[in-house]
């Protein structure tokens, strides 16, 4: 949850 | 995903689109740093690593494997394709010495210590200073095509738009990445002199001259 939070922008 | 950062992204993905027009219908990349072009090559695809491993949405991996494609695609046009063009002689900024620094300050300072964190975290680091070799050519040839100018504003308005979505998210999803914002600060602050001159030259169809 917390990578795809914080890697979710390009 | 919020209005900032949708906008920022299409500001971004006009950015690359004005960039390879105008490379493709000139034939030339006169005024086109080659070397900011291999640094955005680099950021790409020390970034988008994780397309590999993890699928975060559809428009994510579909903007990822765009921006990869076009830079390296970029870079072909500018050292193989329309090679007689480039502006060789001007193009002269030490690239390794924003490769190395972005390097050490990514084993030093990140999230946490494995791979693709410190390749995500060098590639946010190079990013913020990977426009220096353009706007180095353009402060040394004096002046840059009005194309080239659009360029770069949309290039520099993709993280100004940023720097908003991340006010965002630290308001909305109580979310933030300092290392990002940071970097972001850096990047669009390296703008502003020439977003001072776009705005007050370019958008009234003078020329981007820049004070000798």
């Amino acid at each position: 949850e917390n990578y795809i939070k914080s890697k979710d922008e390009l | 995903m919020n209005i900032f950062r949708l906008f920022g992204d299409l500001s971004h993905l006009l950015a690359i689109i004005i960039l390879l027009l105008k490379i493709w219908k000139t034939r030339s990349c006169a005024g086109i740093s080659g070397k900011s072009q291999i640094l955005f090559a680099i950021v790409y695809t020390s970034r988008y690593l994780d397309l590999m491993t993890t699928y975060i949405s559809a428009y994510n991996t579909f903007m990822k494997i765009v921006f990869v494609a076009t830079s390296y695609a970029t870079v072909f046009l500018m050292y193989m394709k329309f090679k007689a063009t480039y502006d060789r002689n001007h193009d002269t900024f030490r690239i390794e010495f924003l490769i190395v620094p972005a390097v050490i300050l990514a084993l030093v300072i990140n999230q946490e210590f494995t791979v693709l964190e410190v390749l995500w975290t060098f590639s946010i680091y190079l990013e913020s200073v990977a426009i220096l070799p353009q706007l180095f050519l353009v402060s040394k040839t004096g002046e840059a095509e009005s194309i080239t100018s659009h360029y770069l504003f949309a290039l520099g308005s993709y993280r100004a738009l940023y720097l908003l979505n991340w006010v965002y998210r630290y308001y909305a999803e109580d979310h933030y990445d300092l290392i990002a914002i940071v970097a972001g600060l850096v990047q669009t602050v390296l703008y502003c002199d020439f977003f001072y001159l776009y705005i007050t030259k370019v958008l009234k169809g003078k020329k981007l001259q820049l004070p000798a």
